[in-house]
């Protein structure tokens, strides 16, 4: 699994 | 970004750009809950504090301070303005914030990534925002007459988060992103929620008739 970083979303 | 996530942000913003028409225009927000703008307010406030902190784009960081902006200012108009103020239902938007407001924040506090400020208001906004809508649900339960306005706003609301669940499976299978649990889960209770508004909605618009939720 790569970044997967859900902070990026609204 | 994938095609989902931007078809639910832009859903998420039409939705707000609807209420605001309706605020602003019609100098109406009659049918709309207040309770749940302000926990919208909530919400955004606690979810974007690292909005100083942290850059990821132009895209997220406009559209955190057109959310943050807008929904403060939708609570402003309906508290405040002199005319908007009056058409606001007092008597039926009833729900007390605090009992969805303090558990959630207990299970940010036991339920978290990692316990750091950042972390748990940014999971105590996940939860909140998946049951945000429960007072509005409970005044269209309790409304009469539903207007369209209000009806497709609370279509697009939900619809926005159902595009999110959509958005994280592609990001899972097709883009390897890591399991989420957290934002899947309290995602999915979200869009859950809408579910009995969805049938109702869905079945006025085929038989093409006023929009009323069964008491």
């Amino acid at each position: 699994p790569s970044n997967g970083n859900v902070h990026d979303e609204l | 970004m994938n095609a989902f996530r931007l078809a639910g942000d832009m859903t998420h913003l039409l939705s707000i750009i609807l209420l605001l028409h309706k605020i602003r225009a019609m100098k109406s927000c009659a049918g709309i809950s207040l309770r749940t703008q302000e926990l919208y307010v909530i919400v955004f406030v606690t979810r974007y504090v690292d909005l100083s902190m942290k850059y990821y784009s132009f895209y997220n960081s406009i559209m955190k301070i057109v959310f943050l902006g807008t929904s403060i200012s939708i609570v402003w108009y309906m508290r405040y303005h002199k005319v908007v103020k009056q058409t606001y239902n007092k008597d039926v938007d009833t729900f007390r914030h605090i009992f969805l407001i303090l558990p959630c924040f207990v299970l940010a506090l036991l339920i978290n990534r990692a316990f750091t400020v950042i972390e748990v208001l940014w999971t105590f906004s996940l939860y909140l925002e998946a049951v945000a809508i429960l007072p509005q649900l409970v005044l269209l339960q309790r409304s009469r007459n539903i207007d369209n306005l209000t009806g497709n706003y609370v279509f697009l609301l939900g619809a926005y988060r159902a595009f999110y669940l959509l958005n994280w499976i592609y990001r899972f299978f097709i883009e390897n992103h890591q399991v989420r649990w957290i934002p899947w889960l309290s995602g999915l209770l979200q869009t859950a929620i809408y579910a009995d508004f969805f049938y109702y909605y869905i079945k006025s618009w085929k038989n093409r008739e006023k929009l009323k939720l069964p008491a």
